[in-house]
């Protein structure tokens, strides 16, 4: 008697999170704004026979933001998903592999992001700080100072901004500002930038040497302000392919659907 | 005459037993875990 028809795929089948691996590797490889997501949860799949030996697989995937930005050489798997508590963003994507055999291959990526909801977040924790809008005139003027600062005191080279990944504001019980920003090295040192900073220019790809800042100003009751900054380089790493984009909270962005034929 | 024969309890011990090795179903295959948190 022929062997039954292996049953629907199901979300927790390690063939599905194989799949999902690989579209999530695809996604983050891809992007080069903002962090990268890890996944939280395969919503659901569908498995349609494309012929012998071969499927076409569409996920619905849930993913939640990490800690890395995405020009982080840290791995995925040492990458930690953002708390709750600190705000988290969810990627919700739908997927469309290719699997011939074992191999999976990635057809086209549709992501969705978004920003927890503000009401969820207070419920737990009335006093964590929310996100807010990049280009809120406290957080820029805090990018600004932070980079200055750093720039100031620093004997390496000097650093521009690439982008400001996320920022939060808390009200209570003091008022700060979180920022978080990608850097790039210049061809200038510090010291250099001070005479003439128009000449200091991102290095070329071949040298290119990213970095990440975290700062926050606490301003106090006597309306004194406290800056603390730190910024790492990650060192010269070899670029990766363009791609999609996926971790700006509330924008979507679609992979150019190459349909198969 | 025919009168309809009330259908008496079944007794606990007649009640049908279950068939050895009754499993209960399966999980529905999707969504499936969530492997941090869901917001």
């Amino acid at each position: 008697v022929p062997a039954a028809p292996p049953g629907p795929l199901g979300c927790d089948d390690p063939e599905s999170e194989e799949a999902a691996e690989v579209a999530v590797s695809y996604i983050n490889g891809r992007s080069h704004h903002g962090y990268k997501f890890a996944l939280n949860r395969i919503e659901n799949i569908r498995v349609i026979p494309e012929g012998l030996n071969s499927d076409i697989i569409f996920l619905e995937l849930d993913l939640l933001e990490t800690t890395c930005h995405i020009l982080s050489p840290t791995p995925l798997e040492n990458c930690t998903v953002r708390s709750f508590a600190e705000h988290a963003v969810e990627g919700d994507c739908d997927v469309k592999l290719l699997r011939v055999g074992r191999k999976f291959s990635m057809l086209a990526s549709k992501c969705h992001s978004h920003a927890d909801s503000s009401e969820d977040i207070l419920q737990v924790c009335p006093d964590c700080p929310l996100l807010t809008s990049l280009n809120n005139t406290e957080v820029l003027t805090t990018v600004t100072a932070a980079l200055n600062d750093h720039n100031s005191k620093t004997a390496d080279a000097y650093l521009r901004l690439l982008e400001i990944g996320r920022a939060k504001i808390q009200y209570h019980p003091a008022h700060i500002v979180y920022v978080e920003f990608a850097v790039a090295a210049t061809n200038c040192s510090a010291k250099e930038a001070k005479d003439n900073v128009e000449a200091c220019q991102l290095l070329p790809d071949d040298q290119s040497n990213y970095g990440f800042c975290t700062a926050t100003i606490a301003t106090t009751q006597d309306k004194s302000q406290d800056l603390r900054v730190d910024c790492q380089l990650y060192g010269h790493q070899v670029p990766t392919p363009d791609s999609p984009f996926l971790s700006r909270p509330g924008v979507t962005y679609s992979q150019s659907v190459q349909d198969t034929p | 005459s025919v009168a309809k024969r009330a259908v008496a309890e079944v007794a606990q011990h007649d009640k049908v037993p279950r068939p050895v090795g009754f499993l209960p179903p399966p999980p529905p295959p999707c969504p499936g875990k969530i492997r941090h948190f869901r917001i």
